[in-house]
């Protein structure tokens, strides 16, 4: 179960604060999966006492103004920073991956892409295991449901979080010639992004999530007991 | 809970913070739990709040979701002035009973804040099973005597307090400045989630 709450004594009128809680659920916790389960329980609330407030002039009320702009944006990355912990905990993952989907014709099939290759199990154990098995992360792309996916157009990518080179493993739709040490290399590493880019449009989505680790087996497999 | 934090996950848990005034915070052990941990957690502002959230889109909604949402709707978003998060128990797929564990939860708060139906509710553990609600009330009342005004270690005990197979506790604190008006104003976060995870709330 997902419980998030973050308080603020920022003076803001609730229709705003409901704008920005909205904005910042989509782009922080309703963008990470660690198993692809979703509770009868997870609840993402928010609470402004304005107590930092020093005239009753400062409440944020424009949905179009810089200020309510601002905490929009502000409490979006701090949500996300929280997201991004949970999947950092995952029960014992060992991983913490950026799914990057690119060239799409809407955020909504973006998404949908991401969260196909974010909860495959065997792209997760392949994670755990640090095989580059790109062809789960295709696989996953093709089941996807997003009808307009051109296979010949498909490219994949590991972007390691070091900032060193990228390592190709497929251009338009060509398996490349890939470098098992280097994918190795970048597979050991904590963080990174598996990047997917579709050729198809110009919207693109995030999520993050993590592997499978032998922890999250034992966990879950007595835990109402 | 923190003296458990594997060494490979210790760099993610603050050890300070700066926290938004006006919110008295803590967690205990109540109960609900059979080793000892924190299982309940408290937050109050001291001033009425606006108040948003959203929640699981899942068709058996726990009773605490449902509560939230009826008393949100209720107040319009305004005059919320607590949240009490119990761990162990997600009171989930619990019928009516569970629905007057819920309210029970939050009227108890409510009472000792002296704002009727002012009081949110989360539950976080294993579905299909009654609250222990007498603990939870006796570990309410203690936890509004103990809740003290933004320090680091009172939200590090919420943290603890609303976790159930978490790794570490997750805190997060920050301050920011408008632009307009140039107000500084902070945010406290605390989060729990590690399985059956993959929220679309709405």
């Amino acid at each position: 179960t997902l419980l998030a709450t973050i308080v603020t004594d920022a003076p803001i009128s609730t229709p705003a604060l409901n704008e920005a809680l909205k904005y910042a659920a989509k782009r922080s916790f309703n963008s990470i999966s660690v198993d692809g389960d979703m509770s009868t329980n997870d609840t993402f609330a928010i609470l402004a006492n304005g107590a930092a407030a020093a005239t009753k002039e400062t409440i944020i009320n424009d949905v179009q103004g810089q200020d309510f702009l601002r905490f929009r944006d502000d409490l979006t990355n701090f949500a996300t920073d929280l997201a991004k912990l949970i999947v950092r905990d995952g029960e014992g993952a060992t991983k913490f991956v950026t799914i990057h989907v690119k060239g799409v014709p809407t955020f909504e099939e973006a998404k949908k892409v991401a969260s196909t290759i974010a909860t495959s199990a065997l792209v997760k154990t392949a994670l755990f295991g640090q095989d580059a098995n790109w062809g789960r992360i295709l696989c996953a792309v093709g089941y996807s449901g997003v009808s307009s996916i051109i296979p010949n157009k498909v490219s994949v990518s590991f972007i390691p979080n070091d900032g060193s080179t990228p390592l190709k493993l497929l251009t338009l739709g060509e398996p490349e010639n890939v470098d098992e040490a280097r994918a190795l290399e970048i597979l050991k590493m904590e963080e990174l992004e598996i990047r997917v880019e579709l050729g198809i449009g110009n919207e693109e989505a995030k999520m993050w999530t993590c592997d499978f680790s032998y922890d999250y087996i034992k966990i879950n497999a007595d835990y109402r007991t | 809970n923190s003296t458990a934090i594997p060494e490979n996950k210790k760099h993610l848990v603050p050890t300070s913070g700066t926290y938004p005034n006006g919110f008295k915070v803590t967690g205990v052990h109540c109960g609900v739990k059979k080793n000892g941990q924190k299982d309940l957690a408290l937050i109050v502002s001291d001033k009425p709040c606006t108040a948003a959230a959203v929640f699981t889109t899942n068709v058996f909604k726990a009773a605490p979701v449902l509560l939230s949402r009826e008393i949100l709707n209720k107040n319009s978003g305004q005059d919320i002035r607590a949240i009490v998060i119990n761990s162990g128990c997600a009171n989930a797929v619990t019928g009516i009973k569970g629905m007057e564990n819920a309210k029970k939860m939050s009227d108890e708060v409510s009472k000792l804040t002296n704002v009727e139906t002012s009081t949110l509710v989360m539950s976080t553990g294993v579905i299909g099973q009654h609250l222990p609600i007498e603990k939870i009330i006796n570990g309410i009342n203690v936890a509004h005597e103990k809740a003290v005004n933004g320090s680091h270690e009172g939200w590090m005990e919420v943290a603890e307090a609303i976790m159930t197979t978490d790794f570490f506790p997750k805190l997060r604190s920050g301050q920011f400045t408008l632009p307009s008006s140039g107000l500084t104003y902070s945010m406290a976060g605390i989060a729990k989630g590690a399985g059956m995870i993959h929220p679309n709330m709405a």
